[in-house]
């Protein structure tokens, strides 16, 4: 079984290798891959044994075979069409940030149950009622979901999801959400982030 | 050295356990410890005595010291004051996130270079011009700086922030930066969460 922190880092090998792909390099070490992320090429090389056997020892490995690999691997060899919660700030960031399609993850659909802004369109997009959700994921064929709301509103939302058939939960509401066997969810909290900076920092003091 | 992996886990312990103060509970097992966010026991304590000798054999921790104690580690046992800068939808949906100031994260001050922005006013804080930068860090005492600009600002944003005296850097636009030494920085992509999913969900098909 793969440890999720393991995935993480084959996300990262592969964005660093469609960047190296994209500056015509071939080839690339384990040390080169682990870089800029300060993983230690030992770390890479375990991680990559979990999926098999790539590169030639001496040669290291060749960026646009392991890349296509590794997105496979990922996932993101394909799209993946994503529905979004909550049409707020937070939501309309998400909305339009580039990050997300350019690895594949299309948001179809966005969802929000206030008057004021069900029926508005953001860039082509129609904002629909939540009512219309379960409909719509058939339709879309949306197999994730995200969660833009209030803490208030995230559980039912959340549930929602998963009974429209969605099968993975991207939360950012600061509330554990419960889901059913069958739906995976991931919780965001940028706090966390902010405590990596206090730790270092109050160790300078 | 502690592992940047540790130092998370610690922030989710960290809240399990304030969590759990607030519910008047008053000890609490290395096991319950990591339930929520399936760490197991032996990393627990794995990553608890990096930091000292804490609990007894048996009859696990109490919860009130141990939070204590962990929030002083993190250093979130006291206020951090933090400059945002660029006034998009990002920016307020940081700006309004309860989550930061809740750990001790203030966001003190707000920056943009856009006429239409600057003197603009969120929850009577005034939005500054980014020349206001480095004097609004010094008099406001800021060490920590949030980059929510678009990939093309971010570095010459980063650059200022470093330069202004601001020791830790969270960047969200999709670029990699180079930071002067004195200067920590992290990297927020919210794509990776969603390559999570679908390397789990292709697994599935
Ligand atoms: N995880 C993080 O690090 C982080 C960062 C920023 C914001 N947040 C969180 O993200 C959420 C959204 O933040 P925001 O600033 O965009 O808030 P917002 O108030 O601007 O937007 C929330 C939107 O959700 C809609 N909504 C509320 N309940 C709903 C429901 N039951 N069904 C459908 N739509 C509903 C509202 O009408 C509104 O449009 C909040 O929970 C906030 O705490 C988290
Ligand atoms: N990391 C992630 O997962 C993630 C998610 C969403 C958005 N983003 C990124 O966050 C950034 C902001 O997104 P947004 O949707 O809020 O964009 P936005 O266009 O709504 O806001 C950007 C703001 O920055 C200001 N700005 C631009 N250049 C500046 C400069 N040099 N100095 C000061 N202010 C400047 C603009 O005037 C604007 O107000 C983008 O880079 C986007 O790609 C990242």
């Amino acid at each position: 079984k793969v440890p999720l922190t393991a995935i993480r880092r084959l996300s990262i090998y592969a964005r660093m290798l469609a960047g190296l792909e994209a500056d015509g390099k071939q080839q690339v070490s384990s040390r080169d891959l682990g870089e800029t992320a300060s993983i230690p090429s030992t770390q890479v090389r375990k991680d990559l044994a979990y999926f098999g056997q790539f590169g030639k020892r001496g040669s290291g490995y060749s960026v646009k075979e392991l890349g296509f690999r590794l997105r496979k691997i990922l996932g993101i060899d394909r799209a993946w069409n994503v529905a979004l919660v909550g049409a707020g700030n937070l939501g309309r960031a998400l909305f339009s940030y580039p990050g997300f399609s350019k690895q594949g993850f299309r948001i179809v659909a966005v969802f929000d149950n206030s008057p004021g802004k069900v029926n508005k369109s953001w860039k082509g997009t129609r904002i629909q009622s939540i009512k219309e959700l379960s409909k719509t994921v058939r339709e879309k064929n949306i197999s994730i979901g995200i969660v833009a709301v209030p803490a208030s509103g995230a559980q039912e939302v959340a549930d929602e999801m998963c009974k429209a058939g969605i099968k993975a939960v991207l939360n950012f509401a600061p509330k554990r959400l419960k889901v059913p066997t069958g739906c995976m969810q991931a919780n965001v909290d940028l706090a966390i982030e902010l405590e990596n900076f206090s730790y270092y920092l109050s160790k300078l003091r």
